[in-house]
């Protein structure tokens, strides 16, 4: 399993 | 204090309305958001707007040093560089951090010399310990706001057991909802092919979904979450398939808020 990233999904949102 | 845990320093941003706090974790897995409402505290100032970058570890030590009962003040002035924290004693009673101070080094044939004296009168009222401030850059990023499939009220001690006695026996967990039921499952580090099922549907549970949910989260932060279990009596768990985890503990005048990102694949 790998690791979902936040600062790269808030970013994308 | 359940802020240290994730992260070691960050900025309160402080207005007339409230202190607010948001931090995330170094690798980017957890964020922390946190809020206390000026009706919160007993007295409540701020003429300007101004953000106090804080070692939260720290603040942690030094929050240790009070007592249940004690009053805690902070001050930072205008241009300062250091946050004040005073606390303020209700009791007569000596803290045992002023023994300490007092007995140590006395000699017992001898009277308390004025230095000892003058303390004494003062130390049972106030404390004084300055944190220096940081210049840390606020985090401004905000994220939009979620519209989650699912909503899980639970007692958060019961969160907290559930997730302290599954974190003994691996390192992920699975959270699944459905429209009756939550099942939180320990995954096994290496193969999710044969997952303990944890009977995990306590009393006062109360599930609200427009899908049905699955996601894995790593323990280990949700442990540290728990932590904000003694701030409130419920917790929310809201969830979406492919967005991050929100723990919230709301209380009377604020709340603290962990996002939390989940594992991606089998």
């Amino acid at each position: 399993m790998s690791q979902f990233n936040l600062k790269q999904y808030y970013a994308e949102q | 204090k359940s802020c240290s845990i994730l992260v070691t320093d960050a900025n309160f941003e402080c207005n007339e309305e409230n202190i607010m706090l948001q931090a995330m974790d170094n690798s980017h897995i957890a964020l922390v958001s946190v809020e206390i409402g000026a009706p919160g505290f007993t007295s409540y100032r701020c003429d300007r707007t101004m953000p106090l970058g804080v070692d939260l570890t720290s603040l942690t030590k030094v929050l240790r040093c009070a007592k249940d009962e004690n009053i805690c003040t902070l001050k930072a002035a205008d241009e300062a560089d250091v946050l004040n924290l005073v606390y303020d004693a209700k009791s007569a009673f000596f803290s045992p951090f002023f023994f300490a101070f007092m007995w140590h080094g006395r000699d017992a044939s001898s009277p308390f010399p004025p230095f000892f004296l003058l303390c004494s009168a003062l130390l049972p009222l106030f404390i004084h310990l300055n944190i220096s401030l940081s210049s840390q850059t606020p985090i401004t990023s905000s994220w939009p706001e979620t519209k989650y499939d699912t909503r899980v009220t639970l007692p958060s001690a019961e969160f907290t057991r559930i997730v302290r006695d599954l974190s003994q026996l691996g390192e992920h967990v699975r959270i699944e909802v459905s429209k009756e039921v939550v099942r939180i499952s320990k995954l096994k580090a290496k193969s999710s092919a044969e997952d303990e099922d944890n009977d995990s549907i306590p009393t006062g549970v109360v599930i609200e979904m427009n899908q049905h949910v699955s996601l894995t989260f790593s323990l280990k932060y949700l442990v540290n979450f728990s932590k904000s279990g003694s701030l409130s009596g419920e917790v929310q768990l809201l969830m979406s398939n492919d967005v991050p985890l929100l723990v919230a503990y709301d209380f009377t005048q604020g709340y603290i808020r962990c996002y939390l990102a989940p594992k991606i694949g089998d």
